[in-house]
């Protein structure tokens, strides 16, 4: 069964049945290193899934990644799956991969809002919420991305549920969010929380609630700076480096900011490819070129985090 | 499905903080059904807006009159998105 996922063809899109499917052969083909961990289920009733690397040990300090919360952002899913295939195959290979793992578990959600990522293979591309109904609007869905408890409901949200970024009527009140909320908090030892999405060429860390520096800023502008260094090594490709609010826009109720408010450190979000041409539509042919050099920053912040433990 | 056809995302890059503001209020608006990729929020960054083809002369009209500079980055959304589907079932079989 683990060669399932030789034969997979990860320089193309998928449907969410083929993604999970190939979970189960990645957990067959690694059955030491890879397991499948269902954290609840989505509003209509999908399960989601993560994909738990651990070589064992109890409660390690661990490192969360999750993709595809937005779920027109395909590439960012994409990515996701390239990379835990790439994690897996480079243990026991790579010094450094194998190394992490030897001291860290990472858990990696690749389709964190399930329903809407089918919706988008199904109904309508474009888009990019949830897929849950809000009382008293014709319109769906809750921006999971604004939904955490971190500044809940301030600026650069909206209260519209019709609106592509409307925060829901509580925070955590997206269930996709609170199955994620609850797993970080009840395993708890999380010393990295990355999040990725599409597009616009940028690495950014907290906060996007307010424009203030969070107390760690000089050192994570410097993490972000040389992980994208290593990102632009493969192409050029150029990314700026920045806290949400200041190299993008207000925003409350982000995820990263709420990993950093309830003590992760190293939290980061990516924004990969492209810068203007394509947009959420990149073409499946820049899969594994985008994939391949986030996997060079990824991999830089993970190193940085198992080498500076707090 | 839902269909885009004759769908343009502009690319707009605003000049001034003035022009931000108006982006803002064409943001706030709810009458041309605007998806905006990314927002307006200093002119250091491009915003890119999809508009449907029902909103296209009057938003083109709407930058060319305060004269903010734009480009079509995706002139016909839905060709974009039949090519995708064309590769997907394409890679299924």
């Amino acid at each position: 069964k683990g060669g399932d996922t030789k034969s997979f063809d990860y320089a193309t899109y998928h449907r969410l049945d083929a993604i999970y499917s190939w979970m189960d052969s990645m957990v067959a083909g690694h059955p030491n290193l890879i397991s499948k961990v269902q954290i609840g289920s989505s509003y209509e009733n999908r399960p989601m899934y993560v994909l738990k690397f651990s070589t064992g040990g109890n409660n390690r300090p661990a490192i969360w990644i999750d993709a595809g919360i937005h779920s027109r952002e395909w590439i960012s899913t994409a990515s996701a799956l390239w990379m835990a295939n790439k994690m897996a195959t480079d243990f026991g290979v790579d010094p450094s991969v194998t190394s992490l793992l030897g001291q860290m578990d990472v858990y990696l959600m690749i389709v964190t809002n399930p329903d809407g990522y089918a919706y988008t293979h199904t109904n309508d591309r474009m888009w990019r919420k949830t897929r849950s109904v809000n009382s008293g609007s014709t319109c769906r869905g809750v921006d999971p991305n604004r939904n955490w408890d971190a500044g809940f409901g301030g600026p650069g949200a909206s209260k519209n549920p019709c609106s592509e970024s409307y925060h829901g009527p509580s925070a955590h009140s997206a269930i996709e969010v609170k199955n994620i909320v609850d797993l970080i908090k009840n395993r708890g030892n999380f010393k990295a929380f990355i999040s990725i999405h599409a597009y616009s060429q940028l690495l950014m860390y907290p906060y996007g609630y307010t424009c203030n520096d969070i107390p760690h800023q000089a050192e994570l502008d410097s993490v972000g700076q040389r992980a994208v260094q290593a990102l632009s090594s493969l192409f050029g490709t150029s990314y700026r480096v920045g806290s949400i609010c200041k190299i993008i826009y207000q925003a409350s109720g982000g995820s990263i900011d709420w990993s950093y408010n309830n003590g992760v450190k190293y939290s980061f979000a990516f924004e990969l490819r492209d810068t203007g041409r394509y947009g959420f539509l990149l073409p499946a042919n820049q899969i594994i070129p985008t994939a391949t050099e986030t996997w060079l920053g990824l991999k830089h912040i993970m190193e940085y985090v198992r080498d500076h433990p707090y | 499905r839902k269909v885009f056809t004759g769908d343009q995302v502009l690319r707009v890059n605003a000049k001034s903080e003035a022009q931000i503001q108006l982006l803002k209020t064409l943001e706030n608006g709810e009458v041309f059904e605007l998806d905006f990729w990314t927002h307006p929020s200093s002119s250091d960054l491009p915003i890119d807006i999809h508009v449907p083809y029902a909103s296209l002369y009057a938003v083109q009209k709407f930058l060319q009159d305060n004269e903010i500079p734009f480009h079509v980055m995706i002139q016909d959304l839905q060709e974009l998105l039949d090519k995708e589907q064309e590769d997907l079932q394409r890679n299924a079989m």
